[in-house]
């Protein structure tokens, strides 16, 4: 834990009660490797180190408290408030339907999440409706229908649209909406192919959807186990989209999930759910404090 | 020592961001340690000759290329399991590798042993019709074992090359998930001398520093003979691979690289350590 590596670095301190230049300089390295063993991106963790550095010097640790818990309480906190500290909820319009956008990298957990945030949709009383817009991947219509049923919730997907329009997402899309409205849904959430942010055409078609519906939200859902790359793939689809919220997908799993704080620091948008399981009521809401632990453990 | 005049200390910077973010990881710092020492020497003066060390250093990480052919079993059919965990691309690279196979005259069965997702059995059996291979199913919610021995027992009485069995997507850090993985594996080599005879545990190239993580724990639970890192043609670097492979001693075979049947390339190390350093 960090709190375990800082005091080992720090076991050289002297009785007084400020840490010195050197002391915070050992100390730094150490959180450099932490947040970087963590998947925080390399730029968000040279801020970071550099803003601790002016204010770590001259940190007085009471009788109670050892210098190295001191540094990780400082730490936590900092993260903390980089991550976001204000919970954000999905927004909702005045006008129903609410149409929400579900993008985000190849195989990041966005059908399963779909299915997962309509659960939670229809056990808040929002009247979720759920449009499988993915007509590329074998089978993905299949699976969303699936989930839906599982959480007894109506899909509109390719089949319902019908073969005349059947590669046209944005009229398939425009379709499911007003499928929605007939059968007074009051949210849809509409489930995307994955793609790489570089690949323009596919960009080009999420960028035409989006002027087409306007979605009142636009939710990246990246993988809780994303590397550096979290930060292109958080800047290609908020250049291209504006991204309104985010979902971290598996973090049942033990990646640290620094992803978070890359994601969050490049779009500014807040994280508003994390995935924790396959099962669809694994969809918890985002907690900083928790997240910082993790991150920092 | 001559000490050459000022090393570069932006330079040096330059090429720690540059690993870093291609989730090379905290070898990092070695790594551009041991380039300043080989500067400082003399022994490199020209920013060809920095890169040039680099690539040297990262593909020779690698043991020697064991380039894109599977490992055929003696006789009777040759068992192939994919594993990972969630949505890393394995039923897309099983489809990859049956296309491959045919494409060097081998016959080829593939096996729906994600018994579990929704959608999962569909999704292979679309990739089979479009490869026009037979593929053994089981029914959801089944034994995926019982999938992976009818997969081995249809090969062997058919007389099929090789059979291909998808698994199920899971975390490592779930132990009954792990067990039954392990069941796959008894399963079929009780069934099939050998087998299986290539376990490929397929990574996403977007992955950070748990890719260790996960290749440990896998590797403890059972054997894995290969590495394969997908989506590559994206902006992911695949770096956090470096070290892992070098950890649990398996050999990275092949990358994935779109998501056709076509985009699965041999492994190829300096091709690999070029495109890390960008
Ligand atoms: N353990 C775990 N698995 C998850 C979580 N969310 C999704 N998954 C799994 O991750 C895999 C991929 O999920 P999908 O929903 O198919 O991902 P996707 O983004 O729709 O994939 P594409 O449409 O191909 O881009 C599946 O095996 C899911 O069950 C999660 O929070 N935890
Ligand atoms: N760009 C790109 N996408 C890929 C590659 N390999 C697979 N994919 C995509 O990644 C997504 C997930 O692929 P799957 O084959 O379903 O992954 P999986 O590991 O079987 O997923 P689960 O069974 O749910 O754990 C799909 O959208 C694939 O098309 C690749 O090399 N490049
Ligand atoms: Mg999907
Ligand atoms: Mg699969």
């Amino acid at each position: 834990a960090l709190s375990e590596r800082l005091t080992g670095v720090l076991k050289n301190l002297s009785s007084r009660g400020v840490l010195t230049e050197d002391q915070v300089k050992e100390g730094l390295r150490e959180i450099r490797l932490v947040l970087l063993e963590a998947d925080v991106s390399y730029e968000l963790t040279r801020e970071f180190v550099g803003r601790l550095r002016e204010r770590a010097v001259g940190i007085e640790f009471g009788k109670t408290v050892s210098p190295g818990q001191q540094l990780v309480k400082f730490v936590h906190d900092e993260l903390v408030t980089l991550l976001g500290k204000d919970p954000a909820p999905l927004a909702f319009a005045t006008v129903s339907p609410t149409v929400i956008l579900m993008v985000g990298l190849q195989g990041s957990g966005k059908t399963t999440t779909a299915a997962k945030l309509a659960a939670r949709l229809k056990r808040e009383q929002k009247a979720p409706f759920l449009v499988a817009a993915d007509v590329y991947r074998p089978a993905a219509e299949d699976q969303l229908r699936q989930l839906g049923e599982e959480v007894g919730v109506a899909v509109f997907g390719p089949r319902e649209h019908g073969s005349a329009d059947g590669d046209d997402v944005v009229s398939l899309v425009q379709g499911g909406i007003a499928a929605a409205e007939k059968a007074r849904a009051r949210t849809v959430i509409v489930d995307t192919a994955g793609r790489s942010q570089i690949d323009e055409e596919m960009m080009g078609e999420l960028e035409r959807l989006k002027s087409a519906v306007t979605p009142l939200e636009v939710l990246l859902v990246a993988d809780g186990m994303t590397g550096q790359d979290a930060v292109r793939i958080a800047k290609g689809f908020n250049e291209a989209l504006g991204i309104t919220g985010v979902i971290l997908t598996k973090l049942d799993g033990d990646a640290r999930g620094g992803a978070a704080l890359s994601i969050h620091g490049v779009t500014g948008a807040p994280i508003k759910f994390v995935g924790v399981g396959e099962r669809l009521d694994a969809l918890e809401e985002f907690d900083p404090v928790r997240m910082a632990g993790r991150i920092l453990q | 020592a001559v000490l050459v005049k000022g090393v570069d200390h932006e330079m040096l910077e330059d090429v720690e961001r540059v690993l870093i973010e291609a989730d090379f990881g905290p070898a990092t710092f070695s790594l551009v340690e041991n380039l300043e020492q080989q500067i400082r020497r003399g022994g490199l003066k020209t920013e060809d000759a920095f890169r040039g060390w680099l690539v040297d250093e990262i593909a020779g990480m690698f043991g020697a290329g064991e380039a894109g052919e599977l490992h055929f079993a003696a006789d009777g059919p040759t068992v192939v399991l994919i594993l990972g965990v969630n949505g890393v691309g394995k039923t897309t690279q099983a489809a990859k590798l049956a296309h491959r196979l045919l494409r060097s005259g081998k016959s080829v069965l593939l096996a729906a042993a994600d018994t579990f997702r929704p959608g999962a059995t569909e999704q292979l059996a679309i990739w089979a019709d479009r490869l026009g291979l037979p593929v053994v199913r089981g029914t959801r919610g089944g034994d995926p074992a019982a999938v992976a021995y009818d997969a081995v027992e249809a090969a062997t009485a058919r007389g099929i090359d090789v059979a291909i069995i998808d698994t199920a997507g899971r975390l490592h850090t779930e132990s009954g998930l792990m067990k039954e993985l392990q069941k796959i594996v008894r399963v079929v080599g009780r069934r099939c001398d050998g087998a299986p005879h290539e376990s490929f545990l397929v990574l996403d190239g977007t992955v950070g520093q748990n890719a260790m993580q996960q290749g440990k724990s896998f590797a403890a639970a059972v054997p894995i003979s290969g590495l394969i890192v997908t989506k590559l043609d994206g902006t992911a670097r695949g770096g956090a691979v470096v070290c892992l492979q070098r950890e649990i001693g398996v050999p990275v075979r092949f990358l994935g690289v779109g998501e056709r049947l076509e985009d699965l390339d041999p492994f190829e190390p300096r091709r690999f350590a070029e495109r890390l350093l960008g």
